[in-house]
């Protein structure tokens, strides 16, 4: 009756609430961590020791190198047609404009096809804004990856893009960004959704749309962060592993409390509730805090290399990315019978209508990288309708959380990740 | 793309002794 026993305990026992005030305290304390702050490595160090406060001593950290992308003054002023500030966030990595700004006039396009079917003069010396609207992330997020070096390529002097998200209180949502090989690095920065309809509308009446973009950062490639492993030993195979994980890096506005702290706490809350209940699986539960995720799944790839001879034993790796909402059961990667067997061990999960299973070929972000080599795995499948409309803003608070939500998942990811480690035959590949 | 999964097809992909393990967690 482990199922149960979980669920309860997490639920309506001792566990109730827990999850949520330990994800409260830790981003009140450190707020937003981002990759080669010490903020990061500080709230590294808090979550060990808070690990280790429940006697659970097998911690151990990996060093990382990552990049330290640091945000200064942003200011956008629209001179034309009329006077407007405009609200901004520079994506990671972006350049910084001379200390006047620059100063030009804005090429709407909403799409590269269209970017491409314009002259070069047409946009040579002029601002590209990709006006690109959601449809799914993965789909418009290339706007803000790739579009500096593709507006770069026609001769663009700074590119702007409109949120990648499906609704916005005039919030400008940042992300990473990188630039392509042997193009000019130019600033390039999001601004909201309200005010590239804004934008949008007056170039469509042909009117002309100056604006000076004003961004200062600075971008060091030499830090050292880690990622964290904190192994709950099986009893049987203690070689083989079940991986929760989620990321401990944040963006560097709001509290990082959506993105990622939910899926890092319910992780974290694994060993932890098995440890109270002294419930021992056969196979070694693996929680990996992840470091440097929002600059390019930096911790993932490293541990990736450094444990790549060992990855046989991994029996199966799940990670929480895509927010902490009620759980409504996992997205799944692997052989028909791996996902048959997740699929028989989800039905277990009724009672709290946790039990779909979304067949995906690449869930998660960190773990795509071991998913990507073989390896069965799933993200948590949640009910995150609203996820982009915090995504990578000020207002990715605690606030966004609910305490009933994170104990059913912390609940659900305790019990999947006890039942998978615990059963007498292994996940397939 | 993500898509729910027909369980029915995995009616013969267990075996009956596996699916009775995985039930006996609950």
């Amino acid at each position: 009756d482990v199922v149960n026993e979980i669920l309860q305990y997490v639920i309506e026992g001792d566990f109730k609430g827990q999850t949520y005030d330990e994800l409260a305290k830790f981003v009140d304390k450190f707020g937003p961590r981002p990759s080669g702050t010490e903020s990061l490595e500080n709230s590294i160090d808090y979550m060990i020791q808070l690990t280790r406060d429940e006697d659970i001593n097998n911690v151990v950290t990996e060093e990382v190198q990552v990049p330290l992308w640091e945000r200064g003054e942003e200011k956008i002023t629209m001179h034309e047609p009329r006077h407007k500030n405009i609200a901004v966030l520079g994506l990671g990595r972006s350049v910084s404009t001379p200390p006047e700004g620059i100063t030009a006039e804005v090429v709407v396009v909403k799409s590269f096809d269209e970017l491409e079917s314009q002259e070069e003069n047409n946009i040579k010396g002029k601002i590209v804004l990709f006006n690109a609207i959601f449809t799914k992330y993965g789909e418009t997020t290339v706007y803000r990856t790739q579009g500096a070096t593709r507006a770069a390529q026609k001769g663009a002097v700074a590119s702007l893009v409109r949120s990648v998200a499906p609704f916005s209180i005039n919030s400008p949502h940042t992300g990473a960004q990188n630039y392509g090989e042997n193009v000019t690095k130019i600033p390039t920065a999001a601004i909201t959704i309200e005010d590239a309809d804004l934008i949008n509308r007056m170039y469509e009446r042909g009117e002309k749309v100056v604006l000076n973009i004003q961004m200062q950062s600075t971008y060091e490639t030499n830090k050292v962060s880690r990622n964290t492993l904190v192994d709950y030993k099986g009893i049987q195979y203690p070689e083989k592993l079940v991986i929760v994980s989620g990321h401990i890096d944040s963006w560097d506005v709001g509290q990082g409390a959506m993105d990622d702290g939910g899926g890092l706490f319910i992780s974290w809350a694994v060993p932890v509730i098995l440890h109270r209940l002294n419930l021992r699986p056969k196979r070694t539960i693996r929680s990996i805090f992840w470091t440097a995720e929002e600059l390019g799944l930096i911790g993932a790839y490293a541990y990736e290399e450094r444990h790549r001879n060992e990855s046989d034993n991994i029996n199966f790796i799940m990670e929480s990315d895509e927010g902490t909402f009620a759980p409504l059961g996992l997205e799944v990667a692997g052989s028909q019978e791996a996902r048959c067997m997740i699929a028989e061990i989800l039905k277990l999960f009724q009672s709290i209508n946790a039990s779909t299973l979304v067949e995906s070929d690449s869930p998660g972000s960190d773990i795509a990288v071991l998913v990507n080599t073989g390896i069965p795995g799933a993200s948590l499948y949640n009910a995150n309708e609203k996820y982009f409309w915090f995504h990578h803003t000020e207002g990715d608070t605690i606030t966004v959380e609910n305490e009933h939500e994170l104990d059913l998942g912390a609940a659900f990811w305790t019990a999947v990740a006890y039942i998978i480690a615990d059963l007498s035959v292994d996940i397939p590949r | 793309a993500s898509l729910p999964k027909n369980t029915e097809e995995c009616s013969n992909v267990l075996t009956e002794e596996l699916i009775k393990e995985i039930a006996a967690y609950d």
